[in-house]
């Protein structure tokens, strides 16, 4: 119905902006509604102003920034309706070191409501979790997966960097 | 309510029957490219009912099951079971645990199969209605699709936050 | 003229098949014309073997493997007509460690006949190059380049973790 | 035949009269998310002729003149120069450097520019015609770029070898 579409609208709407002020100090983002007297056939559309610079057009921003924002509005819709799951695939893959440890710190902000599942090759990711799996395949085109204590830094040395692939 | 252990046989390749059991909190997946991490993220959302092979980086379904490998023979059938913690009840029936399987034969037949029993996609949809979880809602986020949540046409921007109303 | 294709398709089949044998050791790699006798409107096809595992539909390879094969096939392009320069935007972001090891050496051994320019976040590649150029914006919203000598890690690091972002 | 230097004034984030200098063999360019490389990449595109305004991320082409900032008023116009060395007389020109540069006016007046004379682009493109250097070709890859070299449709794989024939 659209009373409780607009309820949810405005409460991922306050999420998103809290939320992005934490990905992008300084800057501000929000939501939009293209037809508010018709919200369930109205686009959603997205406005944001990144610190120092006077362009808001989405399609221009670079593809670290692009990522960002759309995590910024994934982690809205977990704050509202957290999920009993959530699954991420390399999702960092296009972050800086700076951006990557202010997504870590909000997967962790996050982690008490809901459980995260991270596919990562990011090492600071790595450093930022509860429980490591490693998948191997040493050439025999079979997967086989490999509980990883954290402590075991050569365990997580060698699944970064394993000679047999 | 969290996601306590996942189960794939014959899955892509998961060749050998592969048991993960998980933790709530954070867990990293690591491991070289190539050795299994996304098939992972495929195996969830085929278990939770995805239908289109494309979605799965294939051209017809039969592809997910296991082809066989240097030391393996092809399997005959594709299964996969996510075995959900419900002692919270968030989920409305009365079992500490709710396992969701699908399997695939090579034959085509299929199944849906909760806590042993043979059920239809649609009562799994229902069943997990308000969880938040689905193969196209924002628990499962594939390699490479992280852009397009901001990027896609903005209907589906509203699908998003429909999911979560 | 379609010798002069066929004579390059060749040449760049041949260097497709070395190239591939480096980035994958064990594997083997080669391009098909759909249509032989009809060089200049054919399709080029690539068919791969990768070690130990039995499959070769392009679509099922894994996001790090199709951008190995990807950087297979432009090395060989550039084996057979070497560029005056050539720019890449982070070509090396899918790959891991062991991965982006056998692209650094790819690029050092065609580094003495086409001039690179790497656009990059990962350390390793940082660490395969002649020069590096670092480029700030320090929340002004305009671009400013700084050249960084190899030797000063400090400057380096506050590159890839500078907190003016 | 090396990419000796390349000049940008009031392109994308390059607000300021930018240089730089390049040498053989292999440059890294590093920085933080939205710095500004990826237009680096762009104004290579944009000078040797690109047309289209969404291949350089945008919607129309006045969207690449540098649109101000917080400490910088909006250009007039966007200019970039790329200066090659031409020593060993690669391009059929009695000179050991050759700069081509192409301008844009908020107006929509455009010029071309070859070693300071006003030019038409078609003989830009004939002047590169055999250096393998192009706005299509295989020497400028984009982010995200990679993974279409072998998943575009197989017709432009046939474009890259006859680029090369
Ligand atoms: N039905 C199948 N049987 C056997 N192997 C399969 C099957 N389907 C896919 N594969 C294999 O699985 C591999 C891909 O795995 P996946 O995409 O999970 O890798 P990944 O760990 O995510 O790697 P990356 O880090 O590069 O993203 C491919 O090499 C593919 O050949
Ligand atoms: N005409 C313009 N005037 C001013 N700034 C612009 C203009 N066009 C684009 N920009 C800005 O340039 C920035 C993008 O830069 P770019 O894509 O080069 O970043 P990047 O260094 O490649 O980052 P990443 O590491 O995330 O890929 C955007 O923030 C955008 O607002
Ligand atoms: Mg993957
Ligand atoms: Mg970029």
């Amino acid at each position: 119905s659209s009373e409780r579409f607009i309820e949810t609208f405005k409460q991922i709407n306050v999420a998103f902006n809290d939320i992005f002020d934490v990905l992008f100090p300084g800057g501000s983002g929000m939501l939009k509604l293209s037809d508010e007297n018709a919200p369930l056939e109205s686009d959603v559309d997205i406005v944001c102003k990144l610190p120092g610079k006077k362009l808001s057009t989405l399609e221009l921003f670079s593809g670290g920034e692009k990522a960002l924002i759309s995590l910024a509005l994934l982690f809205s819709i977990l704050q509202v309706k957290p999920p009993a799951f959530c699954l991420l695939d390399e999702v960092e893959a296009a972050l800086d070191e700076v951006n990557v440890r202010r997504f870590t710190r909000m997967l962790r902000a996050f982690s008490g409501k809901t459980q995260f599942l991270v596919i990562t090759h990011n090492k600071e990711t790595m450093q930022a979790v509860d429980v490591i799996y490693g998948i191997t395949m040493q050439k025999t085109g079979v997967s086989k997966p490999i509980s990883i204590r954290l402590e075991d830094e050569d365990k997580i040395k060698e699944f970064t960097y394993s000679k047999s692939g | 309510m969290y996601l306590k252990s996942l189960e794939l046989m014959g899955f892509k390749s998961f060749g050998r029957k592969t048991v993960f059991d998980f933790q709530p909190g954070v867990t990293a997946i690591i491991g070289p490219n190539g050795s299994g991490k996304s098939n992972i993220c495929d195996a969830i959302r085929w278990v939770l009912g995805e239908q289109s092979a494309k979605a799965l980086r294939g051209t017809k379904m039969s592809e997910v099951i296991f082809a066989g490998s240097a030391e393996l023979r092809p399997a005959a059938f594709s299964q996969v079971k996510l075995i959900l913690d419900n002692e919270d009840r968030a989920m409305p029936l009365d079992y500490s645990e709710v396992s969701i399987g699908r399997q695939l034969f090579r034959s085509g037949e299929s199944n849906y199969i909760v806590n042993n029993n043979r059920t239809l996609l649609n009562s799994i949809k229902e069943m997990l209605m308000d969880t938040g979880i689905g193969k196209d809602g924002y628990s499962v986020i594939g390699q490479g699709d992280i852009d397009d949540i901001i990027f896609q046409r903005t209907q589906s921007r509203r699908a998003l936050i429909e999911e979560a109303a």
